[in-house]
This record gives structure tokens, sequence and C-alpha cells, in this order.
């Protein structure tokens, strides 16, 4: 899994 | 997605619906902070300002759109509504604005993850959003005897925001290098502000009683 970031968060 | 994060979304949906449920079928927003539905409305505004740049997918697409959406048009209830507006309480929501939202954004000034006007706002979204809550906090202490609703809704969001923590904790041990100081120290401040809360509707509910805060 690669690491992104919280902002494909709500 | 993981599970958290889902009935994280679900919960502050969940939390959303209650709010309108109260306002569009009781007509009244008796014990709702207009204050703090203000500063959420400005929290989506100005987070979600990657709706136009950047798609992530369909789900997080319509999300975005519902908190816009309710969000404004709570706030236009509780304003403008004829019938809605009479049960504000005015008197008792006090809180200023511009004490929470000036600190925000000077310390989206100077902590954000690059200087630009999005990353600023994005920083200064979650930083408001950690504290917006407070002014409706400041109510519930103020009328004491709260209703069901209004006391569901808060549980709600505060449960939403315990389900983000376990989120990031999930995705901190699965996803590498997932490590975001600024999410995270807001969020948990953000969730400490509702203990309190927490500790007095399960009180409420082991007593089956009514909620109710201390003076």
């Amino acid at each position: 899994k690669t690491s992104k970031s919280p902002k494909d968060e709500l | 997605m993981n599970i958290f994060r889902l009935a994280g979304d679900l919960t502050h949906l969940a939390s959303v619906l209650v709010l309108l449920l109260k306002i569009h079928t009781i007509k009244s927003c008796a014990g709702i902070s207009l204050k703090t539905q203000e500063l959420y409305a400005i929290v989506f505004a100005t987070r979600y300002l990657d709706l136009f740049t950047t798609y992530i997918s369909l789900y997080n697409t319509l999300m975005k759109l519902i908190f816009l959406g309710s969000s404004f048009s709570i706030v236009w209830y509780i304003r403008k509504h004829k019938i809605v507006r009479r049960s504000y309480d005015k008197d008792q929501d006090t809180f200023r604005h511009y004490f929470i939202v000036l600190p925000c954004f000077v310390l989206a000034l100077i902590i954000h993850e690059k200087f630009t006007v999005r990353e600023v706002l994005w920083a200064f979204s979650l930083y408001l959003e950690a504290v917006a809550i407070l002014p409706q906090l400041v109510l519930l202490q103020r009328t004491r005897n709260i209703d069901n609703l209004t006391g569901q809704y808060v549980f709600l969001l505060g449960a939403y925001r315990a389900l983000y923590i376990l989120n990031w904790i999930y995705r901190y041990f699965t996803e590498p290098h997932f490590v975001h100081w600024i999410t995270w120290i807001s969020g948990l401040v953000q969730t400490l502000l509702y203990a309190d809360f927490f500790y007095y509707y399960f009180q409420s509910m082991k007593n089956n009683g009514k909620l109710q805060l201390p003076a």
C-alpha cells in the first residue's frame, strides 16, 4: 500500500 | 477506506440528519447554536475548495456536497425561516465568532504544510473545526435541560470524531509514512472537548434519565 494524505478524508 | 473511517463518516452524516430532522419536522432549533453552525459552514467552505481541483472519488465528492449543502441550509433555516428562527435562543448563544476564527487563522498562517492559499485554508479549516463545537457546548451548559434530538446530535458529532481517531491509528499501522501532525493534534483536541459531554451523556443513559448538565 502506498502512503496517502489525509486530504482524501472529509 | 477502512471501517472506522466509513463508520465515522456515516455517524457524521447521521448527526446532520438528526439536526435537519429536528429543524425540518419539529420546526424548532431550540438548544442549537447558530454560532457553531456558522463556524461549520466556514469549515466546509474552506476545506472543500479542492472540489474544483482534485477528484478523489464519487463518494468523496457526494459527501462534500452534502456537508456543504446541509451546513449552509441549517444556517439559512435558523436565520431566515419564519417559524424556525423564533425558537432560536439568541440571548443564550453569545459566543463571539472572531474569538475563535481569528486565532485559528493566525495559527494556520504559522503552522501549515505549505505556504499556499489552499494549504493555509486547509489548516485553518482543521483548527476551526476542532473548536467550532464550543459555542454549542456553552449553550448546552446554559440551557441545561437538553431535549433528546439535541443530545443525540452532539453525541453523534463526538462519536464521529472518536471514530476518525481510530481511523488514523488504523492508517498509521497499514499505510507507510502516514504521519500527519496537523490533522492528528487538531482532531485529538476536538475529540477531547466532547469528554465532559460524553461523561454526562452515558450517566444519563445509565440512569435512564434525561440528559442534564451540572450548573
